[in-house]
């Protein structure tokens, strides 16, 4: 896209002027990895920058670049560094260079709802959600048919664990069920003063030698809450993931598979 | 969100929608 002249970016306050220049560059990520990715799109901001500036002398004042690839801004070392000290100075005749990378988009979904609905049915879990409420309300269901669908895309997409929150964004993908093993677990046994105090279940599972499964009390229907404690890193988000995908899985039958 | 999903089409079209938004209808696509 184009334009010409001046306009409330970055910010109200800034506001930038003149002649702008948009592209958007898709990767499939999915296909070529985070970092083959990043490289690819490094190579083509400065291929477009040089196109700009030197083969067709297009005049350009504010060039914004637009990818769905991830620039992780790690301290001199992310692509985001390496864009704003490296590449960008390269090309003095452009005054803004700016680069939407996966996260500045994300954030713009964020703050501009009417777009991000447009495209809800392939972006937004919780748009999906609301709107399948209101399709309950008005009675309208090919509801089964909507849920195996959703779950099923959640269970294809959520397969991975998270390394990404403890800062590892690479493209090496860990299958959730390769990090998980079942632990031993057992109820406190209680005095008998206390033992009026804990739940059925837990008594139950405190006879039953055979019940050691760690598992088996998170999958438990007859528990109605569960509490986990713990540290940063300590897998409390991927526990959660790992048994919304076993519900995922029991729901779309392929819990086998799981 | 996940935009991996999109695809480079409409990948493109959000991006067209989010830069009407922003810099405003007058941005030629």
């Amino acid at each position: 896209a184009t334009f010409h002249g001046k306009a409330p970016y970055p910010s109200k306050e800034e506001q930038w002027g003149g002649s702008w220049i948009f592209q958007a560059k898709f990767h499939d990520v999915q296909q070529i990895g985070p970092k083959k990715a990043r490289e690819a799109f490094a190579a083509e901001l400065k291929d477009e920058l040089s196109k700009i500036t030197e083969k067709y002398r297009h005049p350009c004042d504010n060039f914004i670049l637009m990818t769905n690839v991830s620039l992780t801004p790690v301290f001199q070392r992310g692509m985001k560094d390496r864009i704003d000290n490296e590449i960008i100075p390269k090309y003095p005749t452009i005054k803004h260079i700016h680069v939407w990378g996966a996260e500045e988009i994300c954030r713009f979904l964020d703050g501009y709802p009417m777009i991000r609905q447009t495209y809800a049915h392939l972006l937004v879990s919780g748009d999906i959600i609301a709107s399948l409420l209101r399709l309950i309300e008005r009675e309208e269901t090919e509801l089964d048919e909507l849920v195996k669908l959703y779950c099923q895309g959640c269970y294809d997409h959520e397969q991975y664990a998270a390394l990404d929150d403890a800062g590892d964004v690479e493209d090496e993908r860990v299958a959730l069920q390769r990090v998980f093993i079942d632990l031993d677990v057992k109820p406190p046994t209680l005095s008998k003063y206390l033992q009026v105090l804990v739940p059925e279940w837990m008594k139950q599972a405190a006879e039953d030698d055979e019940r050691t499964s760690a598992l088996s009390y998170l999958l438990d229907d007859s528990i109605q809450g569960l509490v986990l404690t713990g540290g940063p890193g300590d897998g409390k988000s991927t526990l959660g993931q790992y048994l919304a995908q076993i519900h995922r899985a029991r729901l779309i039958g392929r819990v086998n598979e799981l | 969100y996940n935009l991996d999903v999109l695809g480079a089409q409409e990948f493109e079209r959000l991006c067209q929608s989010l830069v009407q938004q922003i810099i405003g209808p007058g941005a030629k696509v």
